[in-house]
This record gives structure tokens, sequence and C-alpha cells, in this order.
């Protein structure tokens, strides 16, 4: 709407329209239009561009409240990946490692993906990509195993960067999500204060279903930041809103094709203003 | 959860006689949140709402003795003949039927692709798949490696980019490969990338597949209806098949689909493992939905 009209509950209807048809999910929009209209009580006289204007303010606040985790890393720093099937974790990889070749740092990654065919062939393509050395071991029987012995590798040779890749899986598969829990153990064996990062990688097409993935994931291996692909597409990715809302995880990478320069750092003010245009 | 929610909201008014606005709105609010947790798109869970209320004010709730159980049974049958019959059944007319996977980077196409080659050889056809993705690293070799594990032929060429060239080769080796259905997984590709789009409607006017299968993934959140809209203006699918069921997503996007497209869900991916897709259930899909 254009110039001044009395705040109703239309345009709050509205508003929630907005919020949940980007993924917000009902819980934080709610709390959001519940804050709206305490600002704007109704028939106050308002404009669209102040009511967008102090919704983008509450939601770019919320984004700012958790600091992403800034490591500063005395030897190697250990990077694990995690996430649900397909949602990007392999391709992430390969952009983070040409991130950290072009900043001029030794990079290793880890084919700790044992299991889904072709995986290693995938990761091998993007480790040639990057221009990076990859670790791998086809006989394993149990990814904690390949791990380990590149781990150790690392920590011989002084690698800067370790990143870690591991297969998809649902967070409702028990056996899976032990798996990953042994995995994040043997990190902790050769580098007691590894992982200093753990990422979720989280598809912005993610439904309702992602807070679970972020809840689940976390009782195996704490997660520090996610990782949100597939913002090229026409999906808002609200749901990693949602997520850093209810777990204190904030968004500190984002996905932005297929290609190995394809990403970039997390930009709240950007993002809410795609949010809500 | 959901029905015992609604219960709740009726066992306040129990005894009164007739349903006041109040408590039918009460009851709307209680269905659209358990349709928006499931994923159900914001505007298909309006309009839905819509229909179940003008049922809900009919004479069988007024006068019934336990309206809450009235609606929840209107909510649950509203919604499983919203989302289609349970058939499952697919167009494998032509020598040899073409069937045709879609979808967005990742919703699980060459899983799929595989699986549906299991299934279709269970059914006494003699299937082979079409590595038809060009981009992925290492997609090709996926698809063969599937293709050894559960002995189905895979036709493939490491040095053709042209994926119409690729197709059209295989539909013409099918004959070699004594094959009566070919099964063509294609890239993962964005509705917003326009080349990407043309090749797929390419594929479809040059091949004419009879089956068209667009792959969703089971968590996509209120991004399902505008997706599912444009590979159907696209390339018009003539079914769903909606992956990674075997997790706890509600699964609201196959009742967005289908209210948006028209076109029914058949399958359900339910795991990683080659084995036939799940037949889909709209009844059982319904309890999902409600959670
Ligand atoms: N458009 C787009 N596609 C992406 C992005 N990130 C990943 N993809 C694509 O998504 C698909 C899946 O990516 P993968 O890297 O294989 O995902 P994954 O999580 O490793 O998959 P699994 O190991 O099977 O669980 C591929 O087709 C990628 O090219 C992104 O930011 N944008
Ligand atoms: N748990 C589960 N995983 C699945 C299912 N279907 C596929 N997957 C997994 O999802 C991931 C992606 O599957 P793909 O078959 O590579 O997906 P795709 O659509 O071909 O991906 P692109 O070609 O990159 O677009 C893999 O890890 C699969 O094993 C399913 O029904 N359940
Ligand atoms: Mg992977
Ligand atoms: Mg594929």
């Amino acid at each position: 709407f254009t110039g001044q009209i009395p705040m109703s509950e239309e345009i709050l209807d509205t508003l929630e329209a907005l919020l949940i048809e980007a993924d917000l999910g009902m819980d934080l929009a709610m709390e959001l239009i519940e804050d709206v209209s305490k600002h704007f009580p109704i028939s106050t006289p308002v404009t669209s561009k102040n009511v967008l204007e102090y919704l983008q303010k509450k939601l770019i606040q919320k984004l700012e409240k958790t600091n992403i985790k800034e490591v500063n890393v005395h030897g190697t720093k250990v990077v694990l990946v995690v996430g649900v099937n397909g949602s990007g974790k392999t391709t992430s990889i390969g952009k983070l490692a040409t991130l950290y070749a072009n900043e001029g740092k030794s990079v290793l990654l880890v084919a700790g993906d044992t299991f889904r065919a072709a995986a290693l062939e995938q990761l091998t393509i993007w480790s040639e990509r990057a221009g990076v050395e990859i670790i791998k071991n086809q006989a394993a029987t149990h990814p904690a195993s390949v791990v380990y012995d590149a781990l150790v590798s690392a920590k011989t040779r002084n690698i800067d960067v370790v990143i870690i890749d591991t297969a998809g899986r649902l967070h409702t598969q028990t056996h899976l999500m032990d798996e990953l829990e042994k995995v994040h153990r043997v990190v902790k064996k050769v580098f007691t204060d590894a992982p200093h990062e753990t990422i979720l990688v989280i598809d912005a097409t993610t439904g309702q279903n992602g807070l679970h993935q972020a809840e689940e994931f976390s009782k195996s291996t704490p997660i520090d930041h996610l990782f949100l692909t597939k913002l090229d597409g026409t999906a808002k990715g609200g749901i990693a809103l949602a997520i850093h809302n209810k777990l204190d995880i904030p968004v500190r990478y984002v996905g932005l094709g297929e290609k190995a320069s394809d990403m970039d750092y997390f930009n709240p003010t950007l993002y809410i203003k795609a949010l809500l245009d | 959860q959901f029905s015992s929610n609604l219960e709740n909201v009726f066992k306040k008014i129990r005894g009164h006689g007739k349903l006041s606005e109040s408590n039918i709105s009460d009851a709307t609010r209680e269905i659209r949140r358990a349709l928006l947790e499931a994923d159900v798109n914001f505007k298909v869970a309006k309009d839905f709402i819509e229909k179940v209320k003008t049922k809900a004010l009919g004479d069988d709730v007024l006068r019934s003795i336990s309206p809450g159980q009235q609606i929840v049974k209107i909510v649950r049958d509203e919604l499983s003949a919203l989302m289609g019959d349970d058939s499952g059944d697919m167009h494998l007319s032509g020598s040899p039927a073409i069937i045709m996977l879609v979808g967005l980077q990742g919703s699980g196409k060459t899983t799929s692709a595989a699986k549906l080659a299991m299934q279709l050889r269970k059914q006494g056809r003699r299937p082979m798949m079409v590595a038809c993705d060009v981009y992925r690293p290492a997609a090709i070799k996926q698809l063969e490696t599937l293709g050894k594990q559960i002995d189905i032929p895979v036709y493939s060429n490491h040095q053709e980019k042209d994926v119409l060239k690729i197709a059209e080769t295989a539909i013409k080796e099918s004959v070699r490969f004594s094959a009566d259905t070919v099964i063509i997984d294609t890239a993962g590709r964005l509705t917003v990338d326009s080349a990407m789009m043309d090749e797929i409607k390419n594929l479809k006017t040059r091949l004419s597949p009879k089956e068209i299968l667009f792959v969703g993934d089971g968590m996509t959140g209120q991004d399902a209806v505008a997706t599912a809209q444009a590979f159907s203006d696209v390339v018009q699918f003539t079914g769903v098949i909606l992956t990674k069921m075997d997790g706890d997503a509600r699964g609201g996007a196959a009742l967005s689909i289908k209210a948006v497209t028209g076109i029914p869900v058949k399958f359900l991916g339910m795991g990683e493992k080659i084995q036939p897709l799940e037949v889909f259930h709209p009844s059982r899909m319904a309890d999902r939905i409600l959670g």
C-alpha cells in the first residue's frame, strides 16, 4: 500500500503471510507480528515503508544476537561438515576448500562419506578443482577410521585446514547419528579442542523439519554455524532464521550456485532485504 | 496430536448444543497450525480451511454430540480426497516406454531412477537407465554404480555434452539392450535457470516421454508450490515422487503440489537403499500431515 493508512488486522495478516511463506515458521512469525502490532497499535497511521523498515530492523536484531564463532587456531583447524541427504555438503566443501586455498592455506579434504555411490569420485573432482589434497580409504568400514588416519597425517604435516565430508543422513536414523557421534569423538582424540568449526548444511528449500534437523544433529555433535545452500533458487531459506532464533546457531555461509566461487559470507542486512522484498 | 488438540477445543463447548462462530474459528486455528507446521503452503492451507469451514457449519456437525470428532473426520476425508487416488499408475505405452525424471538439485532423482528401474523389473518389464546429467561431478559414475549394484543396464557417454543426443542414442540402443523401458535421469536445476528449463522442455518436445516424474524432497517447505508450478508449466509432469519420507518430515508438500498443479504424488522414497518406491496412499499421507 502507498501513503498513510491506519494499522489494521489486514496489514498484520499480510505480514504474517509474508513471513510464513518465507519458511520462518508459525512461532517466529507470530512473535514478530506481535512485536509489530505493539509498536504500531491498530488504527495508528502507518506507511508500508515504516512498517517494513521496523520489521527489517527487528529481524536483523535477531540475526545479530549470536555472533559467529571466530576461532583463531594455532595449528590445524578442523572443520566438520554434516547435514541431511542432498543438502549440498560435498559441493559446499569444494567451495570452502577453494576459499582457503585462495588465502594461501594448505588444505586437506577427508572423504568421510564411505557409503554413497560415487561420493568419493565427486569429492575427488572438487579437490582437483580447488587444487587441494584429499585423503580417502575405500576399504574403510567406518568413516571414523578414515577421519582418524587423515587427522593424524594432518597433524604431522602441519596442515592449516582439514575439512571432513560426511555422508548425508536423516536425524531419525539412530545408527547414523551414533556414527556421527563416533566421528566427533575420534576428531577429539587427535585434536582435543576440535572440531574447531562444525557446520550444518541446510538447503534453503527446507521447511519446518529443518528445526528438528538442527536439534537432533546438535545432540551428536555441537553445531557452530549453518551453511545455507541453494539461495540462488526461489526459496527464501527462512528456516535458517527459525533455527538461529530457537537454537542460537547463526548462518555463517550461503551457497549461491554450483561453481566453486558460488558462495559468500552471510550478510544479515542483504538477506533480510531480499526476504522482505 | 492434532485430533486431540481439536477435541480439546470442542470439549469446552459440549452440552451447549449449537456450535458458535468462535468455536469454529478456534477449530480452524488449530487446523491451520497443524497444516503450516506440516509445511502445507500458506495459500493452499487457507483455501483448504475455507472448504472445511463450509462443511463444518453443515447440519451433521451442528447436531453432532461430538463436533470435534466430526470435524477431525471432515479434515481427514477432505485432505485425502484432495490428494488424489492411490494408484501409482504410470503411462508406459511406447516402444520403448520413456520415463523422464526432473527436479531441483539434490532432491533424489538419481537414487529414485534406480528404485524405479528395480520396481519395473519386478513388475516384469525390462528397464534401462540413461545418464543425462552431464554437469554434476561424478553424476554419470553415480548412476553407473547404482546400475551395477542392481544389475540394470545404464547408457552413458562421458564425452557427449548434448543431453538430447545422449537420450536419442539411448532410445535407439534400447533394442540392443533388449529394454522395453528407458528411464532418463536429468541434472538437478533451478526453475529460475531458463537455459536449464529449456533443456528439459526440449527433451520433452523431442522425445515425447509418456511419463514425466517430478522428484521433490519430502522436507520441502513453502517453496514446493512455486517450484512445482514452474516445472509443470515447462514440462507438464504426469506424476510426483516425494523422497526422503523415511524421515520425520510431515510432507505437506504432497498437498501443496497436488492442490496447485492437479498432479498426484505417485510414489514415496523411503530410504537410501535401492528398493522399490512405496506407492502413495492419500489417507496415510493425510494422517502424517495432521501429525
Ligand atoms: N543451485 C545450487 N545448487 C547447489 C548448491 N549447493 C549444492 N548444490 C547442488 O545440490 C546437489 C547436491 O549437492 P551435494 O554436494 O552432492 O550434496 P550432499 O549434501 O553432499 O549430498 P549427499 O552427500 O548425497 O548427502 C548438487 O547437484 C549440487 O550441485 C547451491 O548453493 N546452489
Ligand atoms: N533417506 C533417504 N535418502 C534419500 C532418498 N532418496 C535419495 N536419498 C539420498 O539423497 C541424496 C541425494 O540423492 P540423489 O539421487 O543424488 O539426488 P539428485 O536429485 O539426483 O541430485 P542432483 O543430481 O544433484 O540434483 C543421496 O544421499 C541419496 O542417497 C530417500 O528416499 N530417503
Ligand atoms: Mg555428499
Ligand atoms: Mg542426480
